[in-house]
Protein backbone atom coordinates (compact mmCIF):
# COMPACT_ATOMS: atom_id res chain seq x y z
CA UNK A 1 0.00 0.00 0.00
CA UNK A 2 2.60 2.04 1.00
CA UNK A 3 4.23 1.84 -2.67
CA UNK A 4 1.35 3.12 -4.14
CA UNK A 5 1.47 6.47 -2.67
CA UNK A 6 5.05 7.28 -3.11
CA UNK A 7 6.26 9.56 -5.73
CA UNK A 8 8.83 8.18 -7.72
CA UNK A 9 8.68 10.69 -10.42
CA UNK A 10 9.92 14.11 -10.50
CA UNK B 1 12.77 3.35 -14.63
CA UNK B 2 11.29 2.87 -18.39
CA UNK B 3 13.23 4.14 -21.18
CA UNK B 4 10.40 7.00 -21.87
CA UNK B 5 10.53 7.66 -18.19
CA UNK B 6 14.56 8.61 -18.51
CA UNK B 7 14.13 10.11 -21.98
CA UNK B 8 12.02 12.74 -20.57
CA UNK B 9 14.04 13.52 -17.54
CA UNK B 10 16.70 13.76 -19.89
CA UNK B 11 14.99 16.10 -22.22
CA UNK B 12 14.15 18.30 -19.36
CA UNK B 13 17.73 18.25 -18.01
CA UNK B 14 19.15 19.31 -21.78
CA UNK B 15 16.57 21.80 -21.70
CA UNK B 16 17.48 23.81 -18.96
CA UNK B 17 21.76 23.23 -20.50
CA UNK B 18 20.51 24.48 -23.35
CA UNK B 19 18.86 27.60 -21.40
CA UNK B 20 22.16 27.87 -18.73
CA UNK B 21 24.14 27.45 -22.08
CA UNK B 22 22.22 30.41 -23.49
CA UNK B 23 22.59 32.52 -20.63
CA UNK B 24 25.90 31.89 -19.95
CA UNK B 25 27.28 32.35 -23.46
CA UNK B 26 25.41 35.13 -24.89
CA UNK B 27 25.38 36.91 -21.18
CA UNK B 28 21.36 37.66 -22.52
CA UNK B 29 17.78 36.30 -21.67
CA UNK B 30 16.08 38.04 -24.25
CA UNK B 31 13.13 35.78 -25.39
CA UNK B 32 12.89 34.54 -22.28
CA UNK B 33 10.29 35.03 -19.32
CA UNK B 34 11.41 35.45 -16.32
CA UNK B 35 7.82 35.23 -15.11
CA UNK B 36 8.13 31.33 -16.18
CA UNK B 37 11.60 30.90 -14.72
CA UNK B 38 9.99 32.09 -11.29
CA UNK B 39 7.03 29.53 -11.61
CA UNK B 40 9.13 26.23 -11.93
CA UNK B 41 11.62 27.43 -9.10
CA UNK B 42 8.53 27.59 -7.07
CA UNK B 43 7.67 24.50 -8.86
CA UNK B 44 10.47 22.49 -7.39
CA UNK B 45 10.58 23.63 -4.57
CA UNK B 46 7.50 23.27 -3.92
CA UNK B 47 6.96 19.31 -4.88
CA UNK B 48 10.41 18.32 -3.51
CA UNK B 49 9.72 19.08 -0.18
CA UNK B 50 10.04 15.34 0.00
CA UNK B 51 13.57 15.68 -0.49
CA UNK B 52 13.77 15.35 3.53
CA UNK B 53 11.13 13.04 4.20
CA UNK B 54 11.34 9.73 1.49
CA UNK B 55 14.43 8.59 0.29
CA UNK B 56 13.88 7.12 -3.22
CA UNK B 57 17.27 6.88 -5.15
CA UNK B 58 20.41 8.18 -5.70
CA UNK B 59 19.41 9.58 -8.72
CA UNK B 60 15.87 11.01 -7.69
CA UNK B 61 17.86 13.28 -5.18
CA UNK B 62 20.82 14.30 -7.71
CA UNK B 63 18.25 15.59 -10.28
CA UNK B 64 15.88 17.58 -7.47
CA UNK B 65 18.78 18.92 -6.05
CA UNK B 66 19.53 19.60 -9.97
CA UNK B 67 16.19 20.97 -10.62
CA UNK B 68 16.06 23.45 -8.09
CA UNK B 69 19.60 24.63 -7.79
CA UNK B 70 19.27 25.08 -11.69
CA UNK B 71 16.32 26.95 -11.61
CA UNK B 72 17.22 29.10 -8.45
CA UNK B 73 20.77 30.04 -10.11
CA UNK B 74 18.22 31.22 -13.90
CA UNK B 75 16.14 33.40 -11.90
CA UNK B 76 19.06 34.92 -9.55
CA UNK B 77 20.82 35.48 -13.23
CA UNK B 78 17.48 37.38 -14.59
CA UNK B 79 17.67 39.55 -12.05
CA UNK B 80 20.75 40.57 -10.38
CA UNK B 81 23.69 39.59 -12.76
CA UNK B 82 24.81 42.91 -13.62
CA UNK B 83 24.94 42.11 -17.46
CA UNK B 84 22.43 39.24 -17.96
CA UNK B 85 19.64 41.43 -16.27
CA UNK B 86 20.24 44.21 -18.88
CA UNK B 87 18.77 41.89 -21.88
CA UNK B 88 15.56 41.10 -19.59
CA UNK B 89 12.59 41.60 -21.86
CA UNK B 90 10.69 43.49 -18.94
CA UNK B 91 8.28 45.51 -21.29
CA UNK B 92 7.08 41.75 -23.13
CA UNK B 93 6.89 39.61 -19.82
CA UNK B 94 3.57 41.51 -18.40
CA UNK B 95 1.35 37.84 -17.74
CA UNK B 96 -0.38 38.09 -14.52
CA UNK B 97 1.90 35.16 -12.97
CA UNK B 98 0.59 35.25 -9.93
CA UNK B 99 -2.87 34.86 -10.78
CA UNK B 100 -1.33 31.32 -11.68
CA UNK B 101 0.18 30.68 -8.13
CA UNK B 102 -2.80 31.56 -6.59
CA UNK B 103 -5.51 29.66 -8.53
CA UNK B 104 -3.31 26.48 -8.32
CA UNK B 105 -2.90 26.58 -4.79
CA UNK B 106 -6.55 27.22 -4.43
CA UNK B 107 -7.00 23.71 -6.52
CA UNK B 108 -4.32 22.45 -4.62
CA UNK B 109 -6.53 22.86 -1.22
CA UNK B 110 -9.61 21.32 -3.28
CA UNK B 111 -7.86 18.47 -5.01
CA UNK B 112 -5.50 16.47 -3.59
CA UNK B 113 -4.45 13.18 -2.75
CA UNK B 114 -4.07 13.19 0.97
CA UNK B 115 -5.00 17.02 3.56
CA UNK B 116 -1.50 17.23 4.48
CA UNK B 117 0.67 20.28 4.10
CA UNK B 118 3.46 17.77 1.55
CA UNK B 119 0.61 16.38 -0.06
CA UNK B 120 -1.01 19.80 -0.70
CA UNK B 121 2.10 21.17 -1.58
CA UNK B 122 2.85 18.50 -4.23
CA UNK B 123 -0.47 18.88 -5.96
CA UNK B 124 0.04 22.27 -5.75
CA UNK B 125 3.34 22.20 -7.97
CA UNK B 126 1.58 19.55 -10.29
CA UNK B 127 -1.29 21.99 -10.71
CA UNK B 128 1.39 25.49 -11.37
CA UNK B 129 3.97 23.10 -13.59
CA UNK B 130 1.25 22.42 -16.05
CA UNK B 131 0.47 26.22 -16.73
CA UNK B 132 4.09 27.81 -16.00
CA UNK B 133 5.02 27.90 -19.59
CA UNK B 134 2.27 30.19 -20.22
CA UNK B 135 4.19 33.68 -19.55
CA UNK B 136 6.58 32.22 -21.62
CA UNK B 137 4.33 31.39 -24.92
CA UNK B 138 2.95 34.90 -24.30
CA UNK B 139 6.08 36.83 -24.56
CA UNK B 140 7.47 34.62 -27.83
CA UNK B 141 3.62 35.39 -29.12
CA UNK B 142 4.14 39.34 -28.74
CA UNK B 143 8.23 39.37 -29.53
CA UNK B 144 7.60 37.41 -32.86
CA UNK B 145 10.72 36.31 -33.59
CA UNK B 146 12.37 33.13 -31.39
CA UNK B 147 16.38 32.76 -31.47
CA UNK B 148 17.85 29.42 -31.93
CA UNK B 149 18.91 28.51 -28.20
CA UNK B 150 15.56 29.99 -27.12
CA UNK B 151 13.24 27.59 -29.73
CA UNK B 152 15.25 24.99 -28.49
CA UNK B 153 14.91 24.99 -24.81
CA UNK B 154 11.13 24.94 -25.37
CA UNK B 155 11.06 22.39 -28.05
CA UNK B 156 13.20 20.47 -25.15
CA UNK B 157 10.56 21.46 -22.33
CA UNK B 158 7.94 19.91 -24.61
CA UNK B 159 9.71 17.05 -25.55
CA UNK B 160 10.17 16.28 -21.92
CA UNK B 161 6.10 16.53 -21.32
CA UNK B 162 5.40 14.22 -24.34
CA UNK B 163 8.05 11.74 -23.13
CA UNK B 164 6.13 11.53 -19.37
CA UNK B 165 2.74 10.52 -21.21
CA UNK B 166 4.02 7.84 -23.29
CA UNK B 167 5.48 6.68 -19.63
CA UNK B 168 2.18 7.14 -17.90
CA UNK B 169 0.69 5.11 -20.62
CA UNK B 170 3.76 2.46 -20.25
CA UNK B 171 3.47 2.40 -16.94
CA UNK B 172 -0.30 2.11 -16.53
CA UNK B 173 -0.33 -0.78 -18.99
CA UNK B 174 2.92 -2.91 -17.25
CA UNK B 175 2.04 -1.90 -13.82
CA UNK B 176 -1.49 -3.41 -11.54
CA UNK B 177 -1.76 -0.62 -9.46
CA UNK B 178 -0.92 2.68 -11.23
CA UNK B 179 -3.69 5.08 -10.81
CA UNK B 180 -1.87 8.72 -11.23
CA UNK B 181 -5.08 11.45 -11.75
CA UNK B 182 -3.69 14.77 -10.72
CA UNK B 183 -0.06 13.71 -12.45
CA UNK B 184 -1.77 12.43 -15.29
CA UNK B 185 -4.36 14.94 -16.52
CA UNK B 186 -2.53 17.94 -15.47
CA UNK B 187 0.41 16.21 -17.55
CA UNK B 188 -2.07 16.24 -20.77
CA UNK B 189 -3.02 19.38 -19.90
CA UNK B 190 0.52 21.01 -20.12
CA UNK B 191 1.69 18.95 -22.96
CA UNK B 192 -1.77 20.60 -24.80
CA UNK B 193 -0.44 24.01 -23.81
CA UNK B 194 2.91 23.23 -26.17
CA UNK B 195 0.54 21.75 -29.31
CA UNK B 196 0.84 24.90 -30.90
CA UNK B 197 4.46 25.96 -30.48
CA UNK B 198 5.15 22.54 -31.57
CA UNK B 199 3.27 23.24 -34.83
CA UNK B 200 5.21 26.23 -35.86
CA UNK B 201 8.29 24.76 -34.32
CA UNK B 202 8.14 21.61 -37.61
CA UNK B 203 7.18 24.02 -39.77
CA UNK B 204 10.16 26.34 -39.43
CA UNK B 205 12.49 22.87 -39.21
CA UNK B 206 10.95 21.95 -42.06
CA UNK B 207 11.64 24.96 -44.40
CA UNK B 208 14.93 25.20 -42.89
CA UNK B 209 13.54 28.57 -41.80
CA UNK B 210 13.77 30.91 -38.75
CA UNK B 211 11.22 30.23 -36.06
CA UNK B 212 8.46 32.22 -36.39
CA UNK B 213 5.01 33.06 -34.23
CA UNK B 214 2.21 34.04 -35.56
CA UNK B 215 1.06 37.79 -34.01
Amino acid sequence: VKNQVVKDEL
Amino acid sequence: MNIFRLAGDMTHLLSILVLLLKIYATKSCSGISRKTQELYAIVFVARYLDLFTDFISVYNTFMKVVFIASSLAIVWCMRFHPMVRRSYDRELDTFRHYFLVGASFALALILHEKFTVQEIFWAFSIYLEAVAILPQLVLLQRSGNVDNLTGQYIFFLGAYRAFYILNWIYRYLTEPHFTRWIACVSGVVQTALYADFFYYYFISWKNNSKLKLPA
